[in-house]
């Protein structure tokens, strides 16, 4: 059972985590418009931008966050902006989409000029999401359980930043037992899928170099 | 435009935000 506080963290993070969002005008161009490879990266980077803004703004709403050292602050952003990215992207490919739609996303990024050699891992990773069927208050909690990272590069408290994180954690580990009661290893599952995201964040270092090339 | 700017610079601004907030 989650404690009357818990109850108030989860809903208000799910709440938040749902306002901020792509804005959907951006999200159709992307389905509507055909492009050639130019017109698709610069589509691609200024989604990217669109995330991290509103992932900021997520994030500053993580109860505690803004509390912590600035700088501090920026450290865990930029450790983690393209992992949460990569965990919103997977909504995408989870939700169910009108036929059509997740091929049309998935061939547009195909064709951006990002070597398959990224984009495979990438698509497994979407893949394997999908396969934990995440609730909505799980994509939050795994969220803001990545951003609040202690181990990131450049973070001086990283005390300050556990504080932070142990209680979503055991607000997830509730909730995995709540919602899959036959299934122990749901938790361990999600949890497992932020270290697939890691890998993830060190490929896109590489293929933003590979992209920026070509 | 935003496309221009890194990472470290599109997290300031949209911090900065809430300081003006």
């Amino acid at each position: 059972e989650l404690t009357r506080e818990q109850h108030t963290l989860l809903n208000f993070l799910v709440d938040s985590y749902n306002k901020h969002r792509i804005p959907q005008d951006m999200a159709k161009k992307l389905l509507q418009e055909q492009f050639n490879a130019e017109e698709n990266f610069l589509l691609l980077t200024e989604m990217a931008t669109s995330h991290v803004q509103v992932l900021v703004e997520f994030t500053k709403n993580i109860p505690g966050f803004l509390g912590l050292d600035h700088e501090d602050q920026i450290a865990l952003l930029k450790g983690s902006a393209v992992e949460a990215m990569f965990l919103r992207s997977a909504q995408v490919f989870t939700r169910k989409m009108p036929s059509g739609h997740s091929e049309l996303l998935e061939d547009r990024i195909r064709k951006s000029g990002i070597s398959d050699e990224f984009i495979t891992p990438m698509f497994n990773f979407y893949n394997s999401i999908g396969q934990l069927h995440m609730l909505q208050e799980e994509q939050a909690l795994l969220t803001a359980i990545t951003i609040l990272t202690p181990e990131r590069p450049y973070v001086k408290d990283q005390q300050a930043v556990e504080r932070l994180q142990d209680p979503m954690l055991d607000v997830l580990r509730r909730i995995c037992a709540l919602h899959h009661p036959h299934q122990p290893q749901h938790f361990a599952r999600l949890l497992g899928r932020l270290t697939e995201l890691r890998t993830l964040n060190h490929h896109h270092a590489e293929m933003l170099t590979s992209w920026r090339t070509s | 435009p935003a496309n221009n700017l890194g990472l470290e610079d599109i997290i300031r601004k949209a911090l900065m935000g809430n300081l003006e907030d």
